[in-house]
């Protein structure tokens, strides 16, 4: 595992802390999207039905635990918790996911490395997550004010998926057998959705001022 | 058949 993979992990894991902190801290899920949040949770739980076929490594095992009890967890709460669902803004989280999810399932059918049961679920989990930040991306820009910690979520979420890209770099040059397109375009497209959000934050930064997306 | 890529990332 190089230096840029480990950071590009260990950003996920801060967006996810990030996410809870503010859920536990402020009671209040109001600018975070449920419909992205039951997505990732589904991308976790496709992608990671390997946990019980294949070792990589204690890290991998962890870190896929950590994300599917995190993931599951958090839209536990907004769904169930008694406080928190409250300040769910579902009015404005209206993007039709379930689009999301049959594009995905459909082109995992029909683009895959094997046509396995295992292998179609991975191939669609990798589709769904490069998309699945498009309902928090939308809620955002309907509410206008994203608040800070609202903000360094997506913030954090985006930063790891620049780290993989790099990651991806690197193994292209330092790896003889290196080929995983459909993991390189897919986080390509992925990466590319949240660049106008960096633009946005990045000028909120440099002028010290709150976080606004254009309408 | 081609081998299968090893799911080496998470």
């Amino acid at each position: 595992m190089n230096i840029f993979r480990f950071a590009g992990d260990m950003m996920h894991l801060t967006s996810i802390l990030v996410l809870l902190l503010k859920i536990y801290a402020t009671k209040s899920c109001s600018g975070i999207s449920l419909k992205t949040q039951e997505l990732y949770a589904l991308v976790f739980l496709a992608r990671y039905l390997d946990l019980f076929t294949d070792f990589i490594s204690v890290y991998n095992t962890i870190m896929k635990l950590v994300f599917i009890v995190s993931s599951t967890a958090i839209v536990w709460c907004m769904k169930r918790d008694r406080v928190v669902r409250r300040s769910y803004d579902k009015q404005l989280d209206t993007f039709r996911h379930y689009f999301l999810l049959a594009a995905s399932f459909a082109l995992a059918l029909l683009v895959n490395e094997k046509f396995t049961f295992q292998e179609i679920f991975w191939a669609f989990s990798i589709y769904l997550e490069a998309v699945a930040i498009l309902p928090q991306l939308v809620l955002l820009q309907r509410s206008g004010n994203v608040d800070n910690l609202t903000g360094q979520y997506v913030f954090f979420l985006g930063a790891y998926r620049a780290f993989y890209i790099l990651n991806w770099i690197y193994r292209y040059f330092t790896e003889t057998h290196f080929s995983r397109w459909i993991a390189c375009i897919s986080g390509l497209v992925q990466t590319a959705l949240y660049a106008d959000f960096f633009y946005y934050y990045y000028i909120s930064w440099k002028n010290n001022t709150k976080l606004k997306l254009p309408a | 058949g081609a081998a299968v890529t090893e799911h080496d990332e998470l």
